[in-house]
């Protein structure tokens, strides 16, 4: 465990809650894409089964119930408890062009050619595109409220923080691989677009609203 | 890296 590892986790954790406080507080998933944060549920069921095979450390096992566990609280606040303030109708990316096509990849590419092996890799494979319900509602809209914004940042800066803790782990303990790096870049460029305008943009106390 | 092994990352 290296700094950017921690805080690369610290990061993911700190956007999960500030998603989870934002439509508590409010009362509102308005601006939240539903089917996101569906994938995300996704990624992480599919990701944390060997929660059930293998033990790592406390820290590991308890961040992945976290995680799996905010997940899940945020489908249900959007399709259940909030449904009512969900804005379904600027929803509306295609999830199967995601799911189908990431599915057909983790059979294809992986380490090893077992069921729970292929789900991790389904995993890494669609973490690296689930965001993108998210961006493309954004760009539907043309806004995003502040507090979306600090959320859409720390899920970034997650994956780039990972970027560092692999060229890190590499080279001080030779470990390298080669599916979640290719992801992990493919996942940080998505956010290039987003992190430009939220430097450009929020971080000088301006809303986040894109040109007609 | 022994995938086998498990995944050590979140």
């Amino acid at each position: 465990m290296n700094i950017f590892r921690l805080t690369g986790d610290l990061s993911h954790l700190a956007a999960i809650i500030i998603l989870l406080l934002k439509i508590w507080k409010t009362r509102s998933c308005a601006g939240i894409s539903g089917k996101s944060q569906l994938l995300f549920a996704l990624v992480f069921t599919t990701r944390y089964l060997d929660l059930f095979t293998s033990f790592i450390s406390l820290y590991n096992t308890s961040m992945k119930l976290i995680y799996v566990a905010c997940s899940y609280a945020t489908v249900y606040l959007i399709y259940m408890k909030f449904k009512a303030t969900y804005d379904g109708n600027h929803d509306t990316f295609r999830v199967e062009f995601l799911v189908v096509p990431v599915g057909g990849l983790s059979f294809l590419v992986n380490h090893d050619f077992s069921p729970l092996e292929i789900l991790w890799t389904f995993s890494i494979y669609l973490e690296s595109v689930a965001i993108l319900p998210q961006l493309f509602m954004i760009s539907k809209t043309g806004e995003a409220e502040t507090i979306t914004t600090h959320y859409l940042f720390f899920l970034g800066l997650y994956r780039a923080l990972y970027l560092i803790n692999w060229i890190w782990r590499y080279y001080f303990e030779g470990f390298f691989d080669l599916i979640a790096v290719v992801a992990g870049v493919v996942q940080t460029i998505l956010y290039c677009d987003f992190f430009y305008l939220y430097v450009t943009k929020v971080l000088k106390g301006k809303k986040l609203s894109l040109p007609a | 890296q022994e995938a086998t092994e498990g995944h050590d990352e979140l």
